[in-house]
């Protein structure tokens, strides 16, 4: 995907 | 979201609540006019909690979670953050500013320079990092630092004669969230294509490992039924 990569864990 | 994460990040979040509530206690204890047992014990020994610890997850959390307000991920994990941010900062500012608390702290035990561990961390995070960004090089900051976080604290316990048992709870949990964190990796990886992290999955690894003394003397005290004691 073009946007950063989202961290979804804590 | 998935059962082991979820229960990891309760596990967190009851590490957290122990230690709130064992700095809750040393803050009562010492309000009353007579020493009871209990408060003479909590006032006499050290805490054992380790200060360095403490403000290594505060730098934890504080480059962990950059991204609180730009990116919204979900309710829950932004409220989750705000409790992991909100607890860490105001447990380093228990410990140190507080009058009763930080009594119970022994800065000539907890010795460990942690400066040596945040420096490896962030030049490690510049050279290895999933993406060269100011966000991302402090988030992979973030992982590394998190997995020896925890050293000060084991060293003293290993000088602390008698830990209490808040303390060596707090411990558990600690090393237990992430231990259920693996298997969360576990989980993603085969239900979730594309889901690949090394350098989470490594740093949580190490993180784990460090626990593993801790944790076998921890479940020989259970076991024993005989008091939490790590050797020197």
């Amino acid at each position: 995907p073009l946007t950063a990569e989202v961290h979804d864990e804590l | 979201m998935n059962i082991f994460r979820l229960a990891g990040d309760m596990t967190h979040l009851m590490s957290v609540l122990v230690l709130l509530l064992k700095i809750h206690t040393i803050k009562s204890c010492a309000g009353k006019s007579y020493p009871c047992s209990l408060c003479f014990i909590l006032l006499e020994s050290s805490s054992g909690i380790s200060l360095k610890t403490q403000e290594l997850y505060a730098l934890v959390f504080a480059t962990r979670y950059l991204d609180i307000f730009t990116d919204f991920i979900s309710v829950y994990n932004t409220i989750m953050k705000l409790i992991f941010l909100g607890s860490s900062f105001s447990i380093v500012w228990y410990i140190r500013r507080h009058k009763i608390v930080r009594r119970s702290y022994d800065k000539d035990q907890d010795t460990f320079r942690h400066f040596f561990l945040v420096l490896p961390c962030l030049l490690l995070a510049l050279i290895i990092n999933e993406k060269f960004t100011f966000k991302e090089v402090l988030w992979t900051f973030s992982l590394y630092l998190e997995a020896v976080a925890i050293l000060p604290q084991l060293i003293l316990l290993q000088r602390t004669r008698n830990i209490d048992n808040l303390t060596g709870q707090y411990v558990f949990l600690l090393g237990a969230y992430r231990a259920l964190y693996i298997l969360n990796w576990i989980y993603r990886y085969f239900t979730e294509p594309h889901y690949v992290h090394w350098i989470t999955w490594i740093s949580g690894l190490v993180q784990t490992l460090l626990y593993a003394d801790f944790f076998y003397y921890y479940f020989s005290s259970l076991k024993n039924n005989v008091k939490l004691k790590l050797p020197a």
